[in-house]
């Protein structure tokens, strides 16, 4: 049986008058990402090595949504997760609330192979990835000044959405800036309602 | 969000996922993607990535949904994924790449596009962005 390979860089509502330069540097991102899977399936590397390679290369790339570039939250900062699993043996590993460890994928990774758990989270997962010398940087080499635009322009909206999304799906406001104890509903204005009776406010 | 799964030629599958989350999240809030069996599952018989909306994949358990409708149904992995877009995942709300331990690579979506790539041993390279 001959091996396979497939990557993906987020799914959204990708607009289809996507800058030149922007869909020119996704794909050409995708191509080398596939490359360097492919070349390295070639040379009969592990599934697990090849897995966390092609995602590595990935999240060094600021043109998608993890590593650096991640998108950032409502204060600014990044806090980024992975997450990955070996078949066979079901092992798998997952992080979240990282903002300064360069590869989220190899400390789920770690924490696969070197602890008895499955789930390490913010302080303790970034306590881990400096104990076991996982390489870090500060939370500015995450950032962006895209992401920083696009934070701006969604805050102007009371919006939380993917970042593929070009205004074009508005979400439920998690938090209502004039009254934080409430939940302020906002109606979808693209998609249409998968239940007319009951407006989807997610 | 970007994610990886690899079938080797001994048929061992792996899935492998990272993201920073949704554009003005609140902090401390937890997507799909460290939820094993919703963003991220791997067992005997598949390996799936998804990508999307968090709250909409982690309510459909996708990543273990489509593992569970080929172990069940007794489907090929395409099957499987198609019930899941199609069917399980409100429309818009993201897709997902899959490969199986028999070797088949899927790559679906339901919202307006999910930037790919795959490949199969002896096959073509596929790179795309829309439908």
């Amino acid at each position: 049986m001959g091996w396979g390979i497939a990557l993906h860089g987020g799914a959204g509502d990708i607009s289809k008058d996507l800058p030149r330069a922007r869909k020119e540097a996704v794909e050409a991102c995708l191509a080398q990402c596939l490359r360097l899977g492919v070349s390295a399936l070639e040379s009969s590397h592990a599934a697990l090595d090849v897995a966390e390679l092609v995602v590595k290369e990935l999240e060094a790339n600021p043109v998608f949504n993890a590593g650096r570039g991640s998108v950032l939250t409502t204060d600014g900062t990044v806090e980024m997760e992975a997450c990955i699993m070996d078949g066979p043996t079901m092992n798998c590993g997952a992080v979240s609330g990282l903002s300064t460890v360069v590869h989220p994928i190899s400390l789920a990774r770690l924490v696969m192979e070197r602890t008895p758990h499955i789930y390490l989270a913010f302080e303790g997962a970034e306590a881990f990835a400096r104990q076991q010398g996982l390489e870090t940087k500060e939370p500015s080499y995450f950032i962006t000044k895209e992401n920083q635009e696009r934070l701006a322009r969604a805050q102007e909206k009371s919006l939380v959405q993917l970042d593929h999304t070009v205004y074009s799906t508005t979400i439920i406001v998690a938090h209502n800036q004039d009254n934080p104890g409430q939940k302020k509903n906002v109606k979808q204005d693209i998609l249409p309602p998968t239940d007319p009776q009951k407006p989807e406010f997610e | 969000t970007v994610g990886c799964v690899v079938v080797d030629s001994k048929g061992n599958c792996v899935a492998a996922t990272s993201t920073g989350g949704l554009v003005n999240k609140m902090v401390g809030r937890i997507g799909d993607t460290p939820v094993v069996g919703a963003g991220n599952y791997a067992n005997h018989l598949c390996a799936v990535s998804a990508t999307g909306r968090g709250e909409a994949i982690i309510r459909a358990t996708v990543a273990r949904e489509v593992a569970a409708i080929m172990e069940y149904k007794k489907v090929p992995l395409d099957v499987a994924v198609e019930e899941v877009i199609g069917q399980r995942l409100p429309a818009g709300k993201g897709g997902l790449v899959a490969v199986s331990a028999t070797g088949d690579v899927v790559m679906a979506f339901n919202t307006t596009g999910m930037y790919r790539a795959s490949m199969k041993q002896g096959g073509t390279q596929e790179i795309g962005i829309w439908h």
